[in-house]
């Protein structure tokens, strides 16, 4: 998975941290201090969409061999996250209980051509 | 798309300035992860927890937890258990209300958020108290037992029973997840609790309502399901 910078308009990873401070969120949340919430962005053109390690999947890499010889070449492939992780949070709750959770798929990790 | 090169051919929206974009991205995750919460609004906390409450059962907790014969599991065990579970899994840690807690009669009241068309499956529910000896005898073999409240005080249920040695000050742990179950599972937004102790000189003893490092707290594990979507399964 590439990591954007500005040289880069293909398919990568952009970071973007949320920090809890900044929004006005920290009173309630105690930890994190804030996560970095990412996400993928650029072009996924064909020579590039089958590569391996930046296919989404098996599936697209096959697809994109068809495309390459002119059949389904109308579909077009768009740049997705490919390895999430879970964010773990402890923060108060309405009832100034402490609660610790774990919110599933909230930071994208690496991106890649579906 | 005028370029040939910008923005996503198959979206059909124009792409956004830079600033605009990444305020967007931040509201839609401080949605998201308000939604993941299950709460409709970010919580007002006008009188947080004293950090000392806290900072004592973090470091209690981080110890390990309580298996169902009174040992303890290393954090990391259930980590691992935990990841193998698909439903979303919550850790409360709530300490008992002085408003509500009568340290005279060992009362410990906790109160819940719970928010409607919610389901909580309670894994475990852990009792936390700091007993200390008031005398000083080198140790009081005492029996402590921990009672879910009734209307009226015939009305009380056993939850848990513990013999240990009172020597110098030391936490003990009552599992008492049936009990917090039977609460949830009535609606109820409130786990009143009442301790007593056999062999103990003075109640005072249970408890220590109002001593910030000592403060009694319950631990409780739960997974939320939507009530709509166990009926559709």
């Amino acid at each position: 998975s590439l990591d954007c910078d500005t040289n880069i308009n293909l398919c990568c990873k952009k970071d973007i941290y949320v920090s809890f401070r900044e929004i006005g969120w920290q009173d309630w949340i105690i930890a994190p201090d804030g996560y970095h919430m990412n996400y993928c962005m650029g072009l996924c053109r064909e020579h590039f969409a089958g590569a391996p390690g930046i296919a989404a999947s098996f599936h697209a890499a096959v697809f994109n061999q068809l495309k390459a010889n002119g059949i389904h070449s109308a579909i077009s492939s768009c740049c997705v996250p490919t390895q999430r992780r879970p964010l773990s949070m402890l923060y108060f709750d309405p009832s100034h209980n402490i609660i610790k959770t774990d919110i599933p798929d909230m930071i994208v990790e690496a991106c890649g051509c579906t | 798309q005028t370029s040939g090169d910008a923005g996503c051919p198959t979206c059909g929206m124009p792409a956004l300035e830079k600033g605009t974009e990444e305020q967007l991205l931040i509201e839609i995750a401080k949605l998201q992860i308000l939604s993941k919460l299950h709460l409709k609004e970010r919580p007002n906390i006008t009188d947080p927890v004293p950090r000392a409450f806290l900072n004592a059962a973090l470091r209690k907790l981080h110890a390990g937890r309580v298996r169902q014969d009174g040992t303890v599991e290393l954090n990391s065990n259930l980590e691992r258990q935990n990841a193998r579970e698909k439903d979303q899994g919550y850790e409360i840690i709530s300490f008992a209300d002085p408003d509500h807690g009568d340290a005279a009669k060992s009362g410990l009241t906790f109160q819940f958020s719970k928010e409607r068309g919610m389901n909580f499956h309670i894994l475990q529910s852990t009792l936390w108290l700091y007993f200390k000896s008031s005398s000083e005898a080198p140790k009081e073999r005492v029996t402590a037992k921990v009672f879910l409240a009734g209307p009226h005080q015939s009305n009380r249920t056993l939850l848990s029973q513990k013999q240990f040695d009172l020597k110098w000050g030391s936490w003990h742990t009552f599992l008492i997840t049936r009990g917090v179950q039977n609460i949830f599972d009535r609606g109820d937004k409130q786990v009143k609790l009442v301790l007593e102790c056999e062999g103990c000189q003075d109640l005072a003893v249970l408890g220590s309502l109002g001593n910030a490092s000592h403060q009694p707290f319950l631990v409780t594990q739960v997974r939320v399901r939507e009530e709509h979507s166990i009926q559709k399964r």
